[in-house]
């Protein structure tokens, strides 16, 4: 008889339980209406039957969003995990949607699903993709903006993994001062 | 410890046969 190893049959259990959500901009319907959840995944075979069965983002519409966040976090300020947090923000040029987004969306998931900021993957709530026509947007959420440790932390890993160069500055910015601000910039609280 | 895997170890996975 054949002995088969476990290799070949057990689905690799992720740290973490992750909810895909989708946002697409109906302007008669209320945000939170525009918002659904697609699927849950908790393996690494999971990850991937959903990643390759949906639109990759350069072929969404304008307006639309995909949010992966720790399962029981929504994917919105309001959440008790996110009130008090911010993001890392990686804003696109028109012309990066070819030649960037995909990829770049692709090493956030893979970031996420696979801890990749030891143990400050602890702060980390979720990841956006805003799908826009002045500009595309990544970022990953965190749950505390005061806590400069995990920030930076996890905003060098990020930018490594993306490879952009160190010459670029991304900047954090907290919720509280995305959701008040006047104009169109949000100052950073950390880059 | 965290359950953690690098990039290369997750998309050596993407096109794996599904598991059942």
């Amino acid at each position: 008889q054949k002995v088969v190893s476990p290799e070949s049959y057990i689905k690799h259990p992720l740290q973490n339980k992750w909810a895909l959500w989708f946002f697409k901009n109906d302007k008669s319907k209320t945000w939170q209406a525009n918002l659904r959840l697609i699927s849950k995944f908790d393996t690494v075979e999971d990850f991937w039957a959903l990643y390759n069965h949906i639109q990759l983002s350069s072929n969404l519409m304008s307006g639309c969003d995909y949010s992966l966040f720790k399962d029981g976090i929504e994917p919105m300020w309001e959440d008790e995990q996110n009130r008090r947090g911010g993001r890392w923000l990686i804003t696109l040029s028109k012309q990066q949607r070819k030649a960037d987004l995909d990829r770049f969306w692709l090493e956030t998931l893979l970031c996420l699903v696979g801890e990749a900021f030891d143990d400050h993957s602890d702060d980390v709530c979720g990841a956006v993709i805003n799908i826009r026509a002045k500009g595309d947007k990544i970022a990953i959420w965190t749950t505390d903006y005061e806590n400069k440790e995990a920030i930076t932390h996890i905003g060098r890993v990020y930018k490594e993994r993306l490879g952009v160069p160190p010459k670029v500055i991304i900047g954090y910015q907290s919720h509280a001062d995305t959701a008040t601000k006047s104009g169109s910039t949000t100052k950073n609280k950390f880059v | 410890g965290k359950r953690q895997y690098d990039r290369d170890f997750l998309l050596g996975f993407q096109f794996m046969p599904a598991c059942v």
